[in-house]
């Protein structure tokens, strides 16, 4: 089973045009492995990304260096899923 | 011993064996009413469910209803859940839903994507596409609202096997999406698809694959509208509305443009709820507040089908 520990959702919030560009660019580099969960569509529009925990730190000095700005939405996805699966086992019983 | 879908937790998620049970409860408490049919067989070989809401007649004008094409969106198969159990129980209480269903019946896939809801339980939470391997590619599955024969394969979709958006190798090349439009054209009596996604909160409607607006843009806008604001009344969620091309981005291949170019006019798509912590990870205790608020909103479009033959 994929587990998720360590990785985060971004929501990210492109202020331009060109900065929407620049998302598309990092969306693009498939190394990075990033799980868009929300596309790039207006300035001020958010987008989210998931990010994996070995991507992290080289997408927030991206986001960074082009001050671009963002928030965490999801701290830790795996803690999420592991209280969602919780909850379904609770509710079965 | 008889089932019954009152012990149903509608306020938690499920996995498919039970949703696929739970169907066939809903089709003994109301066997006059409900039916359950299977359109085809997923990549994998699962059975793909449709529920027939029908009073009778004979290839009445029918409402095409689906959830949880990209498998992940969980939040989708669980308000469909709610809702299709909110039909059979409104049905001779609510007016508006009877009145629908003494003219109409609505057809409702409410696990479009079987495998990959599947997979999502077992192994990656986190999937959206299908589960079909692709020739020449280690990365398996296509986006199967990306599949569709309406500008199929230009913009918004991909042709690598390992995006999330691929389209796939040719139009209605996913079992999942060919059994759906072999159903609708040998129906032939299918008036409005509302195919329902999460997260974003936003009503769709038709062109996804360019930004010309459609020929009914005028009245798909208007009813946009109407359905937004009712869906508005109850918690205050506010949702945007639009075509696809001009509210998200260009994207072709999409399953609202087929219907419209295949001469549904009422064709839409809801994206559902998003509180903006969660994502696609929509804690269980906001399934029955979402199905409840898009309730009014999918009585509003079906309604307005009701009230505009054509």
């Amino acid at each position: 089973e994929k587990i998720f520990v360590g990785d985060q959702v971004l929501r990210i919030t492109p202020s331009d045009e060109e900065q929407i560009t620049l998302l598309r660019t990092l969306y693009e580099v498939t190394e990075l492995q990033l799980d868009v969960w929300r596309h790039p569509t207006s300035p001020g529009q958010p987008t989210d990304l998931r990010v994996s925990f070995s991507s992290l730190q080289a997408v927030k000095v991206f986001l960074e260096h082009h001050s671009i700005s963002y928030s965490i939405m999801i701290e830790n996805v795996q803690e999420l899923l592991d209280e969602e699966k919780k909850s379904m086992m609770k509710s079965k019983r | 011993i008889g089932r019954s879908t009152d012990s149903f937790d509608f306020a938690s998620y499920h996995t498919i064996d039970e949703i696929y049970d739970w169907m066939d409860t809903l089709v003994d408490g109301h066997p006059n009413l409900v039916s359950k049919f299977q359109i085809g067989q997923s990549y994998e070989n699962r059975p793909l469910y449709v529920l027939k809401f029908s009073t009778g007649g004979s290839n009445r004008p029918a409402i095409w209803l689906d959830t949880g094409i990209h498998s992940r969106e969980w939040i989708t198969q669980a308000t469909g859940l709610w809702t299709a159990n909110k039909i059979a129980e409104e049905y001779g209480k609510d007016p508006s839903i009877t009145a629908i269903l003494d003219s109409m019946d609505i057809f409702f896939e409410i696990i479009t994507n079987p495998d990959g809801f599947a997979y999502t339980h077992s192994s990656n939470r986190m999937w959206r596409k299908t589960r079909s391997i692709n020739a020449g590619s280690s990365c398996v599955g296509v986006d199967p609202n990306r599949n569709w024969d309406a500008g199929f394969g230009g913009f918004g979709s991909s042709s690598n096997p390992c995006s999330e958006t691929y389209h796939g190798p040719y139009p209605h090349s996913e079992r999942e999406v060919k059994s759906i439009v072999d159903f609708i054209r040998s129906h032939g009596n299918v008036k409005s698809v509302i195919s329902i996604h999460s997260y974003s909160q936003m009503l769709l409607f038709p062109y996804g694959y360019t930004t010309a607006p459609a020929p009914d843009y005028q009245e798909l806008n208007e009813l946009a509208k109407k359905a937004v604001t009712d869906l508005a009344a109850l918690y205050g969620t506010k949702y945007t509305y639009g075509s696809i091309a001009d509210t998200i981005y260009l994207a072709d291949g999409t399953t609202v443009d087929w219907a419209y170019e295949n001469g549904i006019k009422y064709s839409f798509t809801f994206e559902l709820r998003d509180t903006g912590r969660y994502g696609f990870l929509l804690p269980s205790s906001q399934i029955i507040p979402t199905a409840t608020e898009t309730w009014p909103a999918l009585l509003d479009i079906m309604v307005h089908v009701l009230e505009h033959p054509y």
